[in-house]
């Protein structure tokens, strides 16, 4: 038996926005930890984790581990239908091949349920070791949003170094080239607002836009994102989502032969 | 050139 009460539901319908670019059928994973995911996309090239922790929920029970596999499409689309002030309960029975998502009104006025089939995925799971990173930079979303989408513009992919200066974005395309850089400016009054650059080496990575676009879905989640670099390791960039956990993306980057 | 690496050539699976 799963029942999960998350009184902001429209955290759930963030979180399937940031991931079903990425990612299109994805066994959510149930534990007493919370509820999580990590699901690779279909080129293997990125990987999403995600992580609701159970303290997180008004209401969590889960009484033995499960798993279940949904269609992130067909689950969005359900949640597409709870409003943003709606309270939002995920059920789950053991052996059961639905899952059912219940959405109230704050007013309790509109209770409203939807039953979804669940699907058997075969995923592989990755043991991601915690690493040391090079380079951590920390910048408003919407900030790091508006640099990747103006530079997909010109270019495929983007060069992301970090030195004492700060945090350069650099790409070059059939038009010509482009160079964003960002300074620490953690005296600002907004901490939102704040970048922060913390380098222990100097890092240069490129990767591929389409998938830094594609992590930026990840957006209305948090108004900082975190991207921690190591030379020749996947980047990863983290939304945090207030007091619940986190969206994390894994890029693997693009190495000279 | 560049390659793109796959995710895997980094993690293990488990």
């Amino acid at each position: 038996m799963l029942e999960l009460r998350l009184v902001q539901g429209s955290l759930l319908k963030k979180v399937l926005e940031a991931i079903r670019e990425l990612v299109n059928d994805a066994n959510f994973d149930c534990s007493a930890t919370g509820f999580s995911l990590q699901a690779m996309d279909s080129s293997h090239v990125a990987l999403v984790a995600l992580l609701l922790r159970s303290e997180g929920f008004e209401h969590y029970r889960c009484d033995r581990n499960i798993s279940m596999g949904m269609s992130l499409n067909n689950m969005a689309k359900m949640l597409r239908c709870a409003g943003n002030d709606d309270i939002i309960t995920v059920k789950g029975d053991d052996g059961s091949d639905t899952v059912t998502f219940m959405f109230e009104s704050p007013t309790q006025d509109k209770i409203s349920d939807f039953e979804m089939k669940l699907m058997d995925i075969d995923s592989e799971h990755l043991g991601i070791p915690e690493a040391e990173y090079h380079a951590i930079v920390r910048m408003p979303s919407a900030e790091f949003a508006r640099i990747c989408k103006d530079l997909s513009s010109i270019g495929d992919t983007v060069v992301i170094s970090v030195t004492k200066e700060g945090v350069k974005f650099s790409t070059k395309g059939d038009i010509g080239t482009a160079n964003i850089v960002c300074r620490q400016n953690s005296s600002v009054d907004k901490p939102e607002e704040a970048t922060t650059v913390e380098m222990n080496e100097p890092v240069s990575l490129t990767f591929a836009l389409r998938y830094m676009n594609s992590f930026t879905k990840a957006t209305p989640l948090s108004n900082q994102v975190t991207i921690s670099l190591s030379n020749e390791l996947p980047v990863v960039v983290e939304y945090k989502i207030a007091e619940m956990g986190y969206v994390r993306f894994y890029l693997a980057p693009k190495i000279e032969e | 050139n560049r390659r793109q690496f796959s995710i895997l050539v980094f993690y293990a699976m488990t």
